[in-house]
C-alpha cells in the first residue's frame, strides 16, 4: 500500500 | 474521534496550561523538573514531524501546535527567563535523562510498526513519553513540599494517558483491524508509572493534607 504515515492520534 | 480520546486530549491540554499558568503568573517553577520538560519537548518534536506533511484535521493540527508551543515555551521559561530560572532547583533535578533517550531510541530501532525514518522517530517518541515523567517523580520525592499546582499538573498529565487507554479499548471494539500493540503497551507502562503518585495524591485529597510522597 502507499507509504503513508497513518497516525491520526496526538 | 470518541469521547475518551477527546477527554484525554482536553486533560493533556489542561495539564500543560496549568503548568504554563503556574510558571507565568507566579514566575516560579519550584518543584518542576526541567529534565521532564525537555523530554516532553523532544517527545512532541519527534511525534509531530508529520505536522507539515500529513493533514488529519484542523483540531489535530491545532493541538499539535499547542503542545509543541507550550512544551518549548516551558523549557524556555525554565532555562532563560531571568526570574523563573532562579526558582529552578537544579541541584535536586539531577536525573540523567539523556540515559533514558538512548534505550528508547534503540528500542524504537528494534520494535516498530514500519522501518521508516518518520515511523522509527514516532515510535521513539512513544517510548520516550512513557518514561518522560521519571525525572519529575524523582524530583517530587526529593523536594518534600509539593505545591498543589505541580501536583495538579502531574495528576492531569497521568490522567490523560488513562483516558487514551479507554479510547484504545473503544476503538479496538468499534474499528476492524485497529490493533496497535506498541502504542497500547507504551501507554499502559506510562500510566502504571503514575500509580503510586495517584495513590498518594488521592490520600492527600481524601485526608485534605499536603501531598507527600514517601522518601
Amino acid at each position: 500500500e502507499e507509504e503513508y504515515f497513518d497516525h491520526d492520534e496526538l | 474521534m470518541n469521547i475518551f480520546r477527546l477527554a484525554g486530549d482536553m486533560t493533556h491540554l489542561a495539564s500543560v496550561l496549568v503548568l504554563l499558568l503556574k510558571i507565568h503568573t507566579i514566575k516560579s517553577c519550584a518543584g518542576v523538573s526541567l529534565k521532564t520538560q525537555e523530554l516532553y519537548a523532544i517527545v512532541f518534536a519527534t511525534r509531530y514531524l508529520d505536522i507539515l506533511t500529513s493533514f488529519v484535521s484542523i483540531y489535530n493540527t491545532l493541538m499539535k501546535l499547542i503542545f509543541l508551543g507550550s512544551s518549548f515555551s516551558i523549557v524556555w521559561y525554565m532555562k532563560y527567563h531571568k526570574t523563573v530560572r532562579r526558582t529552578y532547583d537544579r541541584d535536586q533535578d539531577t536525573f540523567r535523562h539523556w540515559f533514558l533517550m538512548l534505550p528508547c531510541l534503540l528500542l524504537a530501532l528494534l520494535i516498530h510498526e514500519k522501518f521508516t525514518f518518520f515511523e522509527v522517530l514516532w515510535t521513539f517518541s512513544l517510548y520516550l513519553e512513557a518514561v518522560a515523567i521519571l525525572p519529575q517523580l524523582v524530583l517530587l520525592q526529593r523536594t518534600r513540599n509539593i505545591d498543589n499546582l505541580t501536583g495538579q499538573y502531574i495528576f492531569l498529565l497521568g490522567g490523560y494517558r488513562g483516558f487514551y487507554i479507554l479510547n484504545w479499548i473503544y476503538r479496538y471494539f468499534t474499528e476492524p483491524h485497529y490493533v496497535h500493540w506498541i502504542t497500547w503497551i507504551a501507554g499502559l507502562v506510562q500510566t502504571l508509572l503514575y500509580a503510586d503518585f495517584f495513590y498518594y495524591y488521592f490520600l492527600s485529597w481524601k485526608n485534605n493534607k499536603k501531598l507527600q510522597l514517601p522518601a
